[in-house]
């Protein structure tokens, strides 16, 4: 890991971290990232830095981390040429009394000039939405939040890890409903809906359609307009 | 257009439906204009199939997506639409068991709207219902109200779901489209999804069209 930075000053409750202290919650976040893959195929980590605030009895870790992925070994799947490929990722990562929860999660590999997606032009618009303090009993009201979803839109998840990994889901989109509440200037209220535990490519694969932007479809004639009938 | 304009008070809408877990937006999109088309011209409001075109349009692509323009060729050729009673929806690919003896709705044709907003407003207070597509940047949370992000985070390049307008007016001095959406009465107010009007806000004035019933 590179040498610990000289704190910045980012607010009284923001401070950067040198590597050890942020070694468990990039772990757990490399745990997330890597879940459901199998031995062999499970990036590293390379490099990590980042800072911290806390409050109450929670700790919100912000981590820019560097992740190795390993050489694709397929030869059938495999994409030439075949190289180690390096990521940049965004973690954010709460920890609450030891128990840590992902909220947000933006990869792209190194050597892409854009690495992202909407998260991150969020975070170029709402500098200071990123520092701001986090409640106290942040976590305690997200899971209560989480229950109330869960009752009310009848949902049942297979494993305890699964539902963890919702929770996770829940409450990243809850700070994303919060960023495009806060970036809207019309009169609408975001918040939590029924998809509210689905991540933002679950949601576009299973409930949009990519065709509309992609293909031209069938030519069909101006209609008139109603003046000139 | 007259200030303010609602089918849903004119009977001409049917109520909202829920597409499921598949990106059938565009058959709802394009089956709630026939509905309207329908309504006006025969005087009969009809809930008509989507199954039917997931499973019978084959340029499009069923659960993986489809454009309104081919859906509306895919009626001419199939020779009309059933009902939703006669060819329920499943939410899911099956095989075409369109019954040409049970189509109910027929159409003649399909045209592209304006893409202006104001001659969309007076094409829909006059003609009905109007197939859009726009960018859902938001809808995964919207809740209510009048939608109307910044213009870089809803890009009118980047459309992704098909929609139905049913209406136009103004909320306290903010004009807005009344947008009839396909995920159930559970979401947004009652199914309805409310857009600023007027600066072509998520691309709702792009990809604007009907079918044509004589």
């Amino acid at each position: 890991a590179p040498a610990p930075k000289k704190p910045r000053a980012a607010g009284p409750q923001a401070r950067e971290l040198a590597s050890p202290e942020l070694l468990a919650p990039a772990r757990f976040a490399l745990e997330m990232y890597n879940r459901g893959r199998a031995a062999g195929t499970r990036a590293a980590l390379r490099a990590v830095r980042g800072r911290v605030r806390r409050a109450g009895r929670g700790s919100l870790y912000s981590l820019k981390a560097t992740l190795v992925e390993p050489p694709c070994n397929d030869p059938t799947v495999c994409q030439l040429p075949i190289s180690k490929k390096t990521l940049l990722c965004s973690f954010e990562v709460l920890d609450e009394l030891g128990k840590h929860m992902l909220l947000r999660r933006d990869c792209g590999p190194v050597d892409t000039k854009v690495t992202d997606d909407t998260n991150e032009t969020f975070s170029s618009f709402l500098p200071l939405l990123n520092k701001d303090p986090l409640p106290q009993d942040f976590s305690v009201k997200m899971a209560s939040i989480f229950k109330e979803f869960v009752t009310t839109y009848n949902r049942t998840y297979d494993t305890k890890e699964e539902a963890r990994w919702r929770m996770s889901v829940f409450a990243n989109n809850m700070v994303r409903a919060q960023k495009i509440q806060a970036l809207d200037t019309g009169t609408a209220r975001y918040g939590v809906t029924k998809f509210s535990d689905l991540t933002e490519e679950e949601f576009r694969t299973i409930y949009l359609n990519p065709l509309l932007q992609e293909e031209p479809g069938r030519k069909m004639r101006l209609a008139k307009s109603v003046s000139s009938l | 257009p007259p200030p303010e304009w609602d089918w849903r008070k004119k009977g001409a809408v049917t109520k909202v439906k829920d597409q499921g877990m598949c990106g059938s937006c565009w058959a709802f999109s394009v089956t709630g204009n026939v509905e309207g088309q329908w309504f006006l011209k025969q005087g009969t409001l009809l809930s008509l199939s989507e199954q039917e075109l997931l499973d019978c349009d084959k340029v499009d692509k069923g659960c993986m997506g489809g454009l309104p323009s081919n859906a509306y060729s895919a009626i001419k050729t199939l020779g009309g639409l059933e009902t939703e009673d006669d060819y329920s929806y499943r939410g899911h690919l099956q095989t075409c068991s369109f019954n040409a003896e049970k189509a109910r709705v027929y159409i003649n044709d399909s045209v592209e709207l304006s893409q202006n907003e104001q001659k969309l407003a007076a094409w829909l207070a006059e003609k009905g219902p109007i197939s859009v597509a726009i960018n859902a940047f938001g809808m995964q949370f919207y809740r209510h109200g009048i939608s109307h992000p910044l213009r870089p985070l809803c890009s009118p390049w980047l459309i992704d779901h098909a929609v139905l307008l049913v209406g136009y007016g103004n909320r306290s001095a903010t004009p807005f489209w009344a947008i009839k959406n396909s995920w159930g009465t559970d979401w947004g107010e009652e199914g309805y999804y409310y857009l600023y009007r007027g600066s072509g806000a998520c691309g709702v004035n792009i990809m604007a069209s009907s079918a044509v019933v004589n």
